[in-house]
């Protein structure tokens, strides 16, 4: 039973912004991220969920730094869109479980996902690639986060 | 300018469960994604995103053939959390930009949704990680999106 986590990797410079509420038809996702573009903003995480009846909601991670910018930008792409507001907030860490070949062997996220609720660590958003769990959560918690996720992948300090 | 894209991948094995509305407390991803495990299913990407009011969706993907009985685990789970149903979907396509340290640059994201907007395209779910930026689309539009993807950024067929 090979070890696939290679190690824990954890971000507390993050801060988010929710666009609630947006029409789900081809344009939106370009009219939100292109303004943010040309403003030289960098964006790091991208979610957004599949729609339930023609509206869905959009978030995106920045900097603490880049955040009054980018709310500005997007207050005004949100009036444009149709949107019905747009939400921001600071005090977040993300925490992910990296890996190789994860996503062909069950078990990983649960695994991730049980160790987050022993902890009684509430996830606020999960976003996942092949080599990567990431769950966004409370800055406050980053600590305790990693350290049961060390124990319960096997991995000493430092992976 | 160097171009950090180094190819366009796509799945068309892609198949969603969405449970509408789950409680946002510690304990309920954990509830959903260990008894999927412990039925041997694997699970490709999974979407939450940022609560509002304390409920949110979670999705998530498998293939095809493992549909049926991931609903199934699902829909005893949703009942168990007090969520309000799941929801399932087929047709469906996950196309990629790959490339490396897009998060440092903005625009590649803005690039990847404006060739989606003008191919008509609808983005109905988004992932990102720090080498892809990941789309769910309607598998009847993933030859147009690998198409209008690689001509924008610059790539030869089969990259
Ligand atoms: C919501 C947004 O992603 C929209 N579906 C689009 O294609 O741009
Ligand atoms: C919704 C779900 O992610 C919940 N917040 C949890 O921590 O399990």
């Amino acid at each position: 039973n090979i070890n696939k986590v290679r190690g824990i990797a954890h971000d507390t410079n993050v801060a988010k912004i929710t666009v609630v509420r947006v029409p789900d038809q081809p344009g939106v996702a370009a009219a939100i991220f292109v303004p943010l573009a040309e403003a030289g903003i960098s964006v790091d995480t991208i979610v957004q969920n599949a729609s339930i009846e023609n509206c869905t909601d959009l978030t995106f991670t920045v900097t603490r730094d880049d955040l009054p910018r980018a709310i500005e930008v997007t207050e005004k792409v949100t009036q444009r869109i149709g949107a019905e507001r747009c939400v921001s907030a600071v005090g977040l860490a993300k925490i992910s479980v990296v890996g190789t070949g994860m996503q062909s062997t069950p078990g990983y996220a649960a695994k991730m996902f049980r160790s987050m609720k022993d902890a009684e660590i509430n996830i606020q958003m999960i976003t996942t690639s092949e080599i990567k769990i990431t769950c966004i959560i409370s800055e406050g918690r980053v600590e305790d986060a990693v350290r049961v996720l060390h124990k319960e992948f096997g991995l000493a300090r430092g992976e």
